[in-house]
């Protein structure tokens, strides 16, 4: 369901450079709850900003859903983003003067939908209900990390990207969060692709890959 | 070194208010490396900004180094900061128009001092030396941290608060990064509190605090 060839990405830093990545081939199929995991630096967020059509590669292509996205123009790939991916990001990048509630409704509404009772039970899910009117300042580092991932799990995405969703969560929580991702690629057929360091998140992946450097080492199928 | 007694921590919301404290007594000895464990949202990183005289309590006592904040003026309290005090936050909290370089640094220039020397010994430390010119949007969420973890550092303070300072590393880099701490907690008689999710943190702490709702609930000791 997303496929990427030959993927390099340069950062330009005045007089040098940071290759972020370098020559990835990846392929990934539809109900996949695969892992990426690697050091700190070695290349991760990128990697998930490619696959998520956040960012273009410097060299290379990246195809989601059967769309090659270098075809497209800004405006298609904004739609297919708004269509048929949902984000967590690292730093959450929660909308501060919004409350839980309404940062989590926004992909429905950005998707023209208005169905306040989808995030009621995404907030059930992720066991914020009590915490609804709360905005990001008055939430605790992991309450604000399952906020993101209920907003990126209530448009029913075919493709979820998840960079560390269980950084901040202890083991507990955490475990919950990835139980309830598994049950939506099985029931839903969802897409999971995670960047993490949690061996847990690992343990329950179907297929992990390993990037060190900007480049993927090794391929472990369950 | 720490000593708090009877704290509690209660939050306006509104018509209702959240109790993330109470009732909490916790008395820290110098050179402790101490760890607090607790499921998210259960009061840890509440319980540091007091400890790290970042907040004040709604009930209770702070001591500091022999100092009872509610008796210090809010000048005197940043005076203590700024020459005792070392934090991690849990969002990093760095300056984005700043270098890594320039956010390490601000610490030492805020008391007065001007020690590069210092500042490369800090970014060599947690392994940073070719990032010292990036800006935080160009470091990764590891980086980010790192930057985080070595402005703490930087002015050799007696007490260092670490919010989770290794949710965003993975296992190899996080245990370098406590192994420096425990070296640096043994060769200066540094005082470590940390708030943690992680079992390799836990296993390195001299004691541990359990919270859970807002109320301690065991300490072992190892
Ligand atoms: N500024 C605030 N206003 C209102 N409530 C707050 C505020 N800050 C924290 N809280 C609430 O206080 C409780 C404790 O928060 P705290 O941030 O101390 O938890 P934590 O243990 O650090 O959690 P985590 O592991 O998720 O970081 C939470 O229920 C949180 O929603
Ligand atoms: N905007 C940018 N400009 C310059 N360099 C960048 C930028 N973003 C990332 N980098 C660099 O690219 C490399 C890969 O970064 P990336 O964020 O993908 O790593 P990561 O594997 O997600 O790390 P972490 O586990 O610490 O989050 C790092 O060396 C980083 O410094
Ligand atoms: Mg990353
Ligand atoms: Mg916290």
């Amino acid at each position: 369901i997303v496929s990427i060839k030959q993927v390099t990405k340069i950062y330009p830093m005045g007089k040098t450079q940071v290759q972020a990545l370098n020559g990835v081939d990846l392929s990934i199929e539809k109900g996949e709850f695969l892992a990426i995991a690697g050091p700190s630096g070695s290349g991760k967020s990128t990697l998930l900003n490619l696959l998520g059509c956040l960012d273009v590669p410097t060299e290379g292509t990246v195809v989601i859903d059967g769309q090659d996205l270098a075809k497209l123009s800004e405006h298609a790939r904004a739609t297919l983003r708004r269509q048929k991916l949902g984000f967590i990001f690292q730093g959450f990048n929660l909308i501060p003067v919004l409350t839980a509630f309404e940062n989590i409704e926004m992909p429905l509404r950005l998707k023209g939908e208005n169905n306040p009772q989808r995030v009621w039970e995404a907030l059930e899910a992720v066991g914020l209900k009590e915490h609804a009117q709360h905005r990001p300042a008055e939430l605790s580092g992991g309450q604000q990390q399952r906020v993101a991932i209920a907003r990126a799990l209530v448009t029913d995405p075919l493709i979820v990207l998840a960079d560390e969703p269980t950084a901040n969560l202890d083991s507990k929580t955490g475990e919950a969060i990835i139980e309830l991702m598994k049950k939506i690629s099985l029931e839903k057929g969802t897409t999971f692709i995670f960047s993490t360091h949690d061996a847990k998140v690992m343990s329950k992946a179907t297929r992990m890959v390993s990037l060190t450097d900007g480049r993927i080492e090794e391929s472990i199928v369950h």
